[in-house]
């Protein structure tokens, strides 16, 4: 199974 | 007020035709230095960072720092309008909740001027931290835009492997499965024709493709793409916007559990 990840995994909010 | 004039107004249009797929709405700040937009898509899997610095202008003018949110899918109607030779000049008067558009035509005889009301956006903001890619692809866009557009017919996902004497871009799905292998070129006559790989480690990585074609829809704007890649990273795809600025398209990838 391939699990998308998110922009938020690599990226913190400011 | 502001103000920012762009003599070959075509160039903003394929900006916004780069974006709007992957966001109808972003929030454009304004300031002395340029515009720059970020934002990521619905379903926060890619983001998107614009820059279009001021010099890159005609004329700028950017008395205090603005932040406009604009429907990305009416500035695209709006600017379907402007005739391809057509200067575009952008304004955003003082206490206005408008972006007026205003574009003339190169023999001066034909002036339109267009209103589009400014949104009220929740934009959220992400810091990019900056990365040293293990590799780094350059290759013409055109060709980056076939092979995501072939992909697509065979499944999902791309995998894209480099190492340091070329890039395999495959696909697998219901179909069937497919891969193209592109070696660094080693004798261009014109540099934008040209494949090169930097490299300090090989990486491979997989992408939803469909993202990847979104992204395509910038590459009218530069002859060359540049995918950056670190294993467990985004991947980064850059658009150079003339010698203005540029777009940077990122795409966290998809991982086997």
């Amino acid at each position: 199974y391939i699990r998308q990840l998110s922009m938020h995994t690599f990226f913190v909010t400011l | 007020m502001f103000e920012a004039r762009l003599a070959q107004g075509s160039i903003f249009a394929k900006v916004i035709e780069g974006l709007r797929e992957l966001v109808t709405e972003a929030t454009w700040e304004c300031s002395g230095n340029g515009i720059t937009l970020q934002a990521m898509d619905s379903s926060h899997v890619a983001l998107v960072s614009l820059v279009l610095r001021s010099d890159g202008f005609e004329t700028y003018r950017c008395d205090r720092n603005m932040s406009l949110g604009i429907s990305l899918t009416s500035m695209s109607k709006v600017l379907k309008m402007m005739g391809k030779d057509d200067t575009l000049t952008i304004r955003v008067n003082d206490d206005s909740d408008a972006i007026v558009l205003s574009m003339e035509s190169q023999n001066q005889e034909e002036f339109a001027e267009y209103e589009l009301r400014l949104m009220d956006l929740d934009s959220e903001h992400l810091g990019i931290p900056d990365t040293d890619y293990s590799c780094v692809v350059k290759m013409p866009s055109t060709k980056f835009s076939r092979i995501c557009r072939d992909m697509a017919i065979l499944g999902d996902s791309v995998t894209i492997c480099s190492t340091k004497d070329g890039v395999k871009f495959g696909a697998k799905g219901d179909v069937g499965q497919g891969s193209i292998r592109l070696n660094q070129s080693t004798n261009v006559d014109k540099e934008e024709d040209a494949v090169s790989i930097e490299l300090r480690e090989a990486v491979a990585l997989t992408f939803a493709v469909r993202y990847l074609n979104m992204f395509c829809k910038a590459a009218p704007l530069s002859n060359q793409v540049n995918l950056s890649m670190s294993e467990d990273t985004p991947l980064m795809c850059e658009f150079k916007v003339g010698d203005m600025g540029h777009i940077r398209f990122y795409l966290a990838p998809k991982i086997e559990d």
